[in-house]
């Protein structure tokens, strides 16, 4: 049986797609089958994991109109143990034409029930920045929603509505919808404004906020332009070691359950 | 009459926002009159100018259904000659409430086509970061684009999809629409890719990229925690001042139309 993990957060450039991306990639080099649904028009995820355009033959949007199952579309990634369901901008006529559809919030859900996606043990899902019928299926399909924070004030914001947005899915579609924590992304140690993000955050959500606090780190940002996760580029710098330290402690309240 | 300038990027976290508190700050200080749009459900450039959530009792909410016209909204701000129509997270219902109406892309360039609307010399619409019906009203109702680019590598892998995006808008819904500029943002020039990006930009771009390159600055993002853009929270800091610069460029192109 699998775990679905969506990634989301409706303030945008917080590290959904970086975090997807590396969080996956610890889990699958500690032995994991790992699957990354890459749920957002602008594929990123895909991208950061090596998947050049015109390889997207078929995507994300296959995958949420029906037409094809998890096994047709998935690919073999840069990372062993790690597969993908890469995505095209075809996503963006979704919203338009599954919106009269009575299932058009558990299209994703459906397909990650089939067999073949049921095999791998973790399924992360990569999501846009908005509130849209994408990110609605993506927690309609999950068991927990891992929240990346970027420590900013804006970010800081939209974390209640983001928590309320979590509740209604829970109360309305996925009643075993879970929050697994939030991770703190691009923390700077001079900027006092970041330690006060952390700080507040801390005080408010405590254990639901991991330990792990992801550091701005250029090796990070660089890597996707490779095509590789950072945890294949540099292996050493703070930021992959960080992601393996999250990794980890994911999987710790996984086994907590 | 008014030039409405919309401020568009759907990578997320790029300074869409930023800039568009920060010039209109900048217009404003040199005597035009200045509305600024929120069209965004996050509602970030509201706060960022100081309007706290209890009091947005009327905004682009109802700009969008039509109930109210802009005089009924509009407040002022922390700013002289800066006003701002605020948002809240209704906007998310929008999509969905007239989706079946035939003017549903045009609902704002109709709202900004008033007597009162066209009394200011310059509106500003800050965007979500999504190509919805909320983006593509902006874009319809606009004179101009002004894309926010961070200097990273997944901002630059949208940007030509951005571009596409406008052509496709100028040829079906604003035979009018041009691109005001390119603005680099979050410039770190201590980082390799970075230097890259703009070095890229430039090349591909040319003209179309403002000389301005708005640097990476802590001032900026803490401004908005105080209810302040960067302008009025310091001035003197080096965010603060390219954003002046940039204000000049944007003048320099209007003028040379
Ligand atoms: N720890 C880090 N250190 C340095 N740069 C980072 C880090 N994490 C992410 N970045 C960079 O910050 C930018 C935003 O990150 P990313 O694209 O992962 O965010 P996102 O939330 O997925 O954005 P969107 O809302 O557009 O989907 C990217 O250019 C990424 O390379
Ligand atoms: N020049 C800068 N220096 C430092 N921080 C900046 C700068 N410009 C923007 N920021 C910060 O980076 C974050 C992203 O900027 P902003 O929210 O303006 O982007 P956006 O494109 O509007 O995001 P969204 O896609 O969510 O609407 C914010 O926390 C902001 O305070
Ligand atoms: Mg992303
Ligand atoms: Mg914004």
């Amino acid at each position: 049986k699998n775990r679905i993990i969506t990634i989301a957060n409706q303030k945008g450039g917080v590290g959904k797609t970086t975090t997807a991306i590396n969080l996956a990639t610890a889990l699958a080099a500690i032995g994991e089958k790992v699957l990354i649904v890459d749920l957002d028009p602008q594929g990123n995820a895909s991208t950061g994991l090596g998947i050049q355009r015109r390889d997207r033959k078929l995507s994300s949007y296959e995958l949420m109109v029906g037409s094809h199952t998890v096994s047709e579309i998935v690919q073999d990634t840069v990372v062993p143990n790690l597969s993908i369901i890469p995505s095209t901008m075809d996503l963006l006529g979704i919203e338009m034409e599954i919106s009269q559809a009575a299932d058009r919030v558990f299209r994703l859900r459906k397909a990650l029930a089939s067999a073949d996606a049921l095999a791998y043990s973790y399924v992360l899902v990569d999501c846009p920045p908005s509130f849209n019928l994408l990110t609605m299926n993506a927690m309609a399909a999950a068991h927990s929603v891992l929240v990346p924070l970027q420590c900013e004030f804006f970010a800081l914001e939209g974390l209640s509505q983001l928590l309320e947005t979590v509740d209604q899915v829970r109360r309305s579609v996925n009643p075993a919808l879970d929050i697994q924590g939030i991770v703190l992304t691009m923390f700077d140690s001079r900027n006092n404004l970041a330690q006060q993000v952390v700080n507040d955050v801390r005080t408010h959500l405590g254990e639901k906020v991991y330990h792990t606090l992801i550091p701005r780190n250029v090796r990070v940002s660089e890597a996707p332009s490779y095509g590789k996760p950072a945890i294949l580029y540099d292996l050493k710098c703070a930021g992959s070691q960080a992601y393996l330290q999250l990794a980890s402690e994911v999987i710790q309240r996984e086994r907590q359950r």
